[in-house]
């Protein structure tokens, strides 16, 4: 099972 | 104003070609320096970045800020009104509600203008950090489509091994697996067809192919593409253009 992460975190989006 | 002038068409076609079915609508943020656009795709794990620089064009007039809020699709279905060889003129007010796209056969013997209403995107365009990856990966921007179409047909997810030796893109699926292993090359004939890796060390991620595939729409805008890898961080998948680039980045999976 994977987990797929956002994107936003990595560029401290909102 | 901002007034714009490219000498192909085709260039804008095949940006907007290649993010319409990861970003709908965003922002093309106009000043001085040229025209970028910077947004995450509807699932907010892509981000797009792209950046068609002052020089790309020519005349290249924009005396303050813009941004235009541009639905892709619609731009998509004025766009298809140009040809590839079309020369191709933006056009907007200082607070536009609409863009003027002017298209110009190359024997000047046909004009064809089209307006686009604008709407308003509240997005802020966010400066993306420089980065030093672990692994720089050049090659062909064909073979890289090449890569991703065949281990998606096993595979929603490929891994990218880079080491001193090579690339390695493997998947693993119901029917079986899959891998396809670059080793760096030089072709001497055509610097494009090169495959050239720098590596300051190993990295091993995994990433989705939806999301690559959908990325290798852009191919058709450079022979070659860059991937950069660091450990635990988005890839950067970049296709250079004449004056400007166009970037996704996307996180990678993690195990359960």
């Amino acid at each position: 099972e994977w987990l797929q992460q956002y994107i936003a975190p990595f560029f401290n989006l909102n | 104003m901002l007034e714009a002038r490219l000498e192909q068409a085709q260039i804008l076609k095949k940006v907007v070609e290649a993010i319409k079915d990861l970003v709908q609508d965003c922002n093309f943020d106009c000043n001085d320096a040229g025209i970028q656009l910077q947004a995450m795709d509807n699932s907010h794990v892509a981000l797009v970045s792209m950046k068609l620089g002052s020089e790309g064009f020519s005349p290249y007039r924009c005396d303050r800020n813009i941004a235009l809020g541009i639905n892709l699709n619609s731009l998509m279905k004025v766009l298809r009104a140009a040809a590839n060889e079309d020369l191709l003129t933006l056009k907007a007010e200082d607070q536009p509600d609409s863009l003027n796209l002017l298209f110009e056969s190359s024997s000047q013997d046909r004009l064809s203008e089209y307006d686009i209403k604008l709407m308003d995107i509240d997005q802020e365009h966010l400066g993306i950090p420089d980065t030093e990856y672990a692994a720089t990966i050049t090659l062909p921007s064909a073979e890289f489509q090449r890569i991703c179409r065949d281990l998606s047909a096993l595979s929603e997810s490929v891994s990218i091994e880079a080491n001193k030796d090579g690339v390695k893109f493997a998947c693993s699926g119901d029917i079986g697996n899959g891998s396809v292993t670059l080793r760096p090359h030089t072709n001497v004939e055509d610097e494009d067809k090169s495959t050239k890796i720098e590596l300051t060390e190993p990295v091993n991620l995994t990433f989705s192919l939806k999301y690559l595939v959908n990325f290798c729409k852009a191919s058709s805008l450079s022979a070659t593409v860059r991937l950069c890898l660091s450990n635990e961080v988005p890839l950067l998948v970049e296709y250079q253009m004449g004056a400007g680039y166009l970037r996704f980045y996307l996180a990678p999976k993690i195990g359960d």
